[in-house]
């Protein structure tokens, strides 16, 4: 879709992404 | 969460990503990902294209950090 902006679509998988990571790397941050 | 602990925390992340140690990671580094994190390959390259915003194939610390800092301030962690 050349009508979809990159970046707000994904922001959810950015933060998908960074919670696993925040969730897999640290027991308590 | 000081910054400090902010940075350290991004670098650790960023060698999880970047497990060669090249200094920088590219789009094969993220999609190889899919097996430590509850995401697929596809997912993954969604966050690299996400973080690779300047669209050179690799992402580097300053990236990484930058998007991971406003994924915090998305958050709102106080």
């Amino acid at each position: 879709d050349p009508n979809m902006k990159p970046g707000a679509a994904n922001e959810g998988v950015l933060a998908n992404f960074f919670n696993s990571l925040l969730s897999k790397k640290t027991g308590s941050p | 969460w000081g910054r400090i602990a902010l940075l350290d925390k991004t670098k650790e992340f960023f060698q999880t990503c970047d497990v060669e140690g090249k200094g920088f990671i590219t789009r094969t580094d993220m999609r190889r990902l899919h097996r430590e994190l509850p995401l697929s390959a596809e997912e993954l390259e969604d966050v690299f294209d996400s973080l690779d915003t300047d669209h050179t194939g690799y992402l580097t610390l300053e990236a990484f950090t930058s998007g991971f800092s406003q994924f915090l301030h998305g958050r709102r962690i106080s």
